[in-house]
């Protein structure tokens, strides 16, 4: 299995809609 | 010169290196009244948990208990699709290997029970049930930083019974069947780096922020806890499964969740339930997968500086790829890995390459730099979503001698 770490997730929002089965990411949306 | 900055950050090498001075975000003061926490690493100086309780890890000890906790979750995916895991079969992985710790460098703080107690949580989407160190410690408690919870003076705890569903949910939950004492429901849960909590199973008032409180959540109260938990109070599973957090909460948020993770080790991030503080440059990929705990995605491609790699499909359809807060460094399919390598050493070819730091291997020392002009990667989800990399998620350095590419390969293709 490849997995997505949390070095490659900063500086980037991590939106999980678990209902919605989708999880997203948004540029910018940490600063 | 136009072309060259669209493909490439340039930044100051001492933005990758650790600061001793907090510097949180202005954004997590904003949120804070809808359903957010801050989260902060647990190692920098953001983090309230002092030297005595956290022991700083080298750079080379959080990439070997990367390594197990990558371990633990190949080991439970093998489990669940019945394929044969050639490493889990070793002794380094246990059989039950209920689930995974890793490092797990990124804490946040709730308060439990009533009056509400202020707890020091790691938080991880890679594990389902959320515990706690409590008294009176029946067998063994590791150091944490605040008071241990002690049920006894709370008026909203109670203990779970051993004929509730619940109970039997601790099955899935934690990958070991629950036991029972004296009537009350006793759950064991063991990472991938043989750390464990094992304790009563219990319901009680979880308090987020002063307008977000969970009654009646769910949670491990634990009288045996040994591990790497490195003075957290314990762990907070955000996972996929009905016990999680994320489920307990269904009603209330919806099972939405977002975070930002703090883009070094001197800033705060934020964790916020619901969808109130979503925005709306969020693009998404369809969540995949049927595992009960792990967030699966669909990645079909990478690009390094403006060029996409000449990556099969295939490659990435064989093993799948999960996303988890608790695992530090990208595992990707070795050929997928290889390709990525070399495009960045094509691009990287000034600065001089140096030795490898444990699972990383493409090293570079830029000891005569200040700054560094690095390519751009953006990884291609399922639907087309296009995600840029920012430049820390590229990196990771281990002082300015060994900068290294933050990525590595699995051990084969089908892995």
């Amino acid at each position: 299995i490849g997995i997505f770490g949390n070095v490659q997730q900063k500086s980037l929002a991590v939106v999980y809609d678990v209902a919605g089965g989708r999880v997203g990411f948004a540029q910018g949306g940490c600063a | 010169e136009g072309e060259e900055a669209h493909h490439y950050h340039t930044l100051q090498l001492t933005s990758l290196l650790p600061s001793s001075v907090c510097n949180p975000s202005a954004l997590v003061g904003n949120k804070r009244s809808r359903g957010s926490l801050e989260v902060v690493h647990k190692h920098g100086p953001c983090s309230t948990l002092n030297e005595d309780t956290v022991k700083s890890l080298t750079v080379e000890e959080i990439l070997t208990n990367d390594q197990s906790r990558v371990d633990s979750i190949r080991a439970r995916l093998a489990t669940k699709t019945g394929k044969k895991d050639i490493l889990g079969s070793k002794a380094t992985i246990p059989a039950k290997s209920g689930s995974t710790i890793g490092s797990g460098n990124y804490i946040v703080t709730v308060g439990l029970g009533t009056p509400a107690k202020q707890l020091s949580l790691i938080f991880d989407t890679g594990s389902d049930l959320t515990w706690t160190q409590c008294e009176p410690c029946a067998r063994s408690c590791y150091d944490q930083k605040e008071p241990i919870f002690a049920p006894s003076k709370s008026t909203t705890y109670s203990n779970i019974s051993c004929t509730a569903t619940q109970c039997s949910e601790l099955t899935s939950a934690t990958g070991n069947d629950p036991g029972c004492s004296a009537s009350t429901c006793v759950y064991g849960i063991q990472y991938g780096d043989q750390s464990f909590s094992v304790g009563f199973f219990g319901k009680e008032k979880l308090t987020l922020t002063s307008k977000d409180v969970v009654n009646g959540f769910f949670f491990g109260c634990g009288q045996n806890n040994q591990g790497l938990f490195g003075g957290a109070a314990g762990l907070l599973g955000l996972g996929r499964d009905r016990l999680s957090i994320v489920s307990q909460t269904a009603n209330k948020y919806r099972k939405v969740f977002s975070y930002c993770l703090p883009s070094r080790s001197s800033s705060t991030g934020y964790l916020t339930f619901g969808s109130s503080g979503v925005g709306r440059k969020v693009k998404y990929t369809r969540l995949s997968g049927s595992s009960r705990s792990f967030y699966g995605l669909t990645l079909t491609a990478i690009t390094v500086g403006g060029t996409k790699l000449p990556i099969s499909p295939t490659v990435f359809q064989t093993s799948g790829i999960i996303i988890d807060s608790g695992t530090v460094i990208t595992r990707l399919p070795p050929t997928a890995y290889s390709a990525l390598s070399k495009a960045f050493k094509a691009q990287m070819k000034k600065y001089p390459l140096t030795r490898s730091l444990s699972i990383l291997d493409t090293c570079y020392d830029l000891t005569n730099y200040q700054t560094v002009e690095i390519p751009k990667i953006s990884v291609l989800w399922g639907g087309n979503t296009l995600v840029e990399i920012a430049p820390q998620g590229i990196l990771y350095a281990n002082g300015v001698s060994q900068v290294c590419l933050a990525f590595a390969p699995n051990g084969d293709d089908s892995d």
